[in-house]
């Protein structure tokens, strides 16, 4: 998984 | 980014300066609930770790800092500067009730067995259920201050905002995050009573107090 597109909300 | 989400994080950050600002102007935290504020401090800290490590943009790294400093800033004024205005006989929920089952969950119902998702995990479940002492407060009080309320209503917005957000990059995106969708549809459900009182009384400039 690209954890840092996924996680581009706060 | 998307207005929805746009208007979600403002609207959360609107909720947290309100109740910093009450507590400060007031020089009070009557009606406040320290533990749910220790919990939100909890969950901003396990949620943006990475807020060194990984860059996004500077709008998400700006928020995470103040999200953190915020919470922290309001966790000092109840339970240090004004702690002899901390209720803490009307703030008896047992934190602990929430917090072991919470990390429980996250250890078995994550994306990636790693430490920083499993962090990111509890911090989406235990945000989900950390208003449950505030609103367990104001059920045992009766009532709660009109800016109080006003800090309920944006940071139950700002969640169901989240979710109209999941729906538009579901569609648009096809992108979808279950463990988010579902601890939010949780978390915005435990608001339902609070806003069905907001919109009932407090917009109506009476004063939120449950039925007795």
């Amino acid at each position: 998984k690209d954890y840092i597109k996924d996680k581009d909300e706060l | 980014m998307n207005i929805f989400r746009l208007v979600g994080d403002l609207s959360h950050l609107l909720a947290i300066l309100l109740l910093l600002w009450k507590i400060w102007k007031t020089r009070s935290c009557a009606g406040v609930s320290g533990k749910s504020q220790i919990m939100f401090g909890l969950v901003y800290i396990t949620r943006y770790l990475d807020l060194f490590t990984n860059f996004i943009s500077i709008y998400n790294t700006t928020m995470k800092a103040i999200f953190i400093a915020v919470a922290i800033a309001t966790i000092y004024l109840i339970y240090f500067k004004f702690k002899a205005t901390y209720d803490s006989n009307h703030d008896t929920f047992r934190m602990e009730f929430l917090i072991v089952p919470v990390g429980g969950l996250a250890f078995l119902v994550n994306h990636d067995f790693t430490a920083l998702e499993i962090l990111w995990t509890f911090s989406i479940y235990l945000e989900s259920v950390a208003i449950l002492p505030q609103l367990f407060m104001i059920s045992k009080t009766g009532e709660a201050e009109t800016i109080t309320s006003h800090y309920l209503f944006a940071l139950g917005s700002y969640r169901a905002l989240y979710i109209v957000n999941w729906v538009y990059r579901y569609y648009f995106e096809g992108f979808f995050d279950l463990i988010a969708i579902v601890a939010g549809c949780v978390q915005t459900i435990l608001y339902c009573d609070f806003f069905y009182l907001y919109v009932t009384k407090v917009m109506h400039g009476k004063k939120l107090s449950l039925p007795a």
